[in-house]
């Protein structure tokens, strides 16, 4: 089963076409793994990116060196995991 | 004595467990509801179609699907409750059962079985089909990208590896072929609304293209009245509007596909999330985003069936 340990969801606002272009093209480096669970799409519109662990720090410093403001939305996406199977566990006994 | 009111909605569940939750709600049901088979997945596994009729012959029909990205677990589960709901409101609610004593439903709740039963067993974060792509290790297809309407244009990826990729020609996907082959057999679906999730939108055609669609104006106004009832529910925003002017270009889509081949009425819905969870959304969160989203297609529903065309 693939884990996502320390994987994070980073919500992403572009200010301007340039910084979607440059959204769109990191998206498109598969040796970053990266997911897109909303895709850039306009500016001021937010976009998710899950990153994996091993590519976050290369991530966060393209964004910033770039001036594209992010948050983190989902902390540790395993860990979300894990509760939701706990739950769902949880249901199937009761 | 198996029974729907055993089942607990408010939680997921794995494909075996909603399989089997079709039959009992066709044991429950056995006037309005029955199950067929539209086809078999890349896997082998069976497509199953839930039809809501109460008679007739080839009467005009509505098309609903939830699943077709297998993450987005929000809907399938969605798609359990809307159901079950559509089945007790029958003779109870009158927009139900002025729907139902003139028009038909078939609804598909797992449109991609091989990815949603992948999610479980592998990788909860699976979109695609797991079709294998001859020349490439990547696995599967984007089944809302393998439509015939604009395939192969810029709002889908020639890469095995994308999330977005669109197959190796039109249709290649079974899941897909079956649902089209189903359509065009039955000739008389007047609307068709798939749901996926999320970011809280209610799409119409046209996404390969920027050109409005000739039914523009129609579309949008009740869009724009089924997102307000959505909204009235628990002040979820949802925005509307083509699919281009919403999110982006998107070609090979399922709703582009079906108003190009004569269905006027065809929605996407992106249910919620509210910007937290994102496909990750709680099983507690189940209920109320199905119970939210019923009054807008109740409202799409019976528009279809006062406007006959």
């Amino acid at each position: 089963e693939q884990l996502f340990v320390g994987d994070q969801v980073l919500r992403i606002t572009a200010s301007n076409e340039k910084q979607i272009a440059l959204l769109r093209a990191l998206g498109e480096r598969e040796d970053l793994q990266l997911d897109f669970w909303r895709d850039p799409t306009k500016a001021g519109h937010p976009s998710d990116l899950r990153v994996p662990f091993p590519s976050l720090q290369a991530v966060k410093i393209f964004l910033e060196s770039h001036g594209i403001s992010y948050s983190i939305m989902i902390k540790d996406v395993q860990q979300l995991l894990d509760e939701e199977k706990k739950i769902m566990l949880l249901s199937k006994e009761r | 004595e198996r029974s729907t009111s055993t089942f607990d909605f408010a939680s997921y569940h794995t494909l075996d467990e909603i399989y089997n939750w079709l039959d009992t709600l066709v044991a429950n049901h056995p006037g309005l509801v029955s199950k067929i088979q539209i086809g078999e997945s890349y896997e082998k596994r069976p497509l199953y179609v839930l039809k809501f009729s109460t008679g007739g012959s080839n009467r005009p029909a509505i098309w609903l699907d939830t699943g077709i990205h297998s993450r987005e677990w929000v809907t399938q589960a969605t798609g359990v409750w809307t159901a079950n709901k559509l089945a007790e409101e029958y003779g109870r609610d009158p927009s139900i059962t002025a729907i139902l004593d003139s028009m038909d439903i078939f609804f598909e709740i797992v449109t991609n079985p091989d990815g949603y039963a992948f999610t479980h067993s592998s990788n909860r974060l699976w979109r695609k089909t797991r079709s294998i792509n001859a020349g490439s290790s990547c696995i599967g297809v984007d089944p809302n990208r393998n439509w015939d309407a604009g395939f192969g244009g810029s709002g889908s990826s020639g890469s095995p590896c994308s999330e977005t990729y669109r197959g190796p020609y039109a249709h290649s996907e079974s899941e897909v072929k079956s649902i089209v082959d189903f359509i065009l057999g039955h000739g008389n679906v007047k609307a068709l609304i798939s749901i996926h999730s999320y970011s809280q939108m209610l799409m119409f055609p046209y996404g390969y293209k920027s050109e409005p669609a000739p039914d523009f104006q129609e579309l949008n106004e009740l869009a724009k009245k089924a997102v307000n009832d959505l909204a009235a529910v628990y002040g979820t925003k949802y925005t509307y509007g083509s699919i281009i002017d919403t999110i982006y270009v998107a070609s090979g889509t399922t709703v582009d596909w079906a108003y190009d081949n004569g269905v006027k009425y065809s929605y996407t819905f992106e249910l919620r999330d509210t910007g937290r969870y994102g496909f990750l959304l709680p099983s507690s969160q189940i209920i109320p985003t199905a119970t939210e989203t019923w009054p807008a297609l109740l409202d799409i529903m019976l528009h279809v069936q006062q406007h006959p065309y």
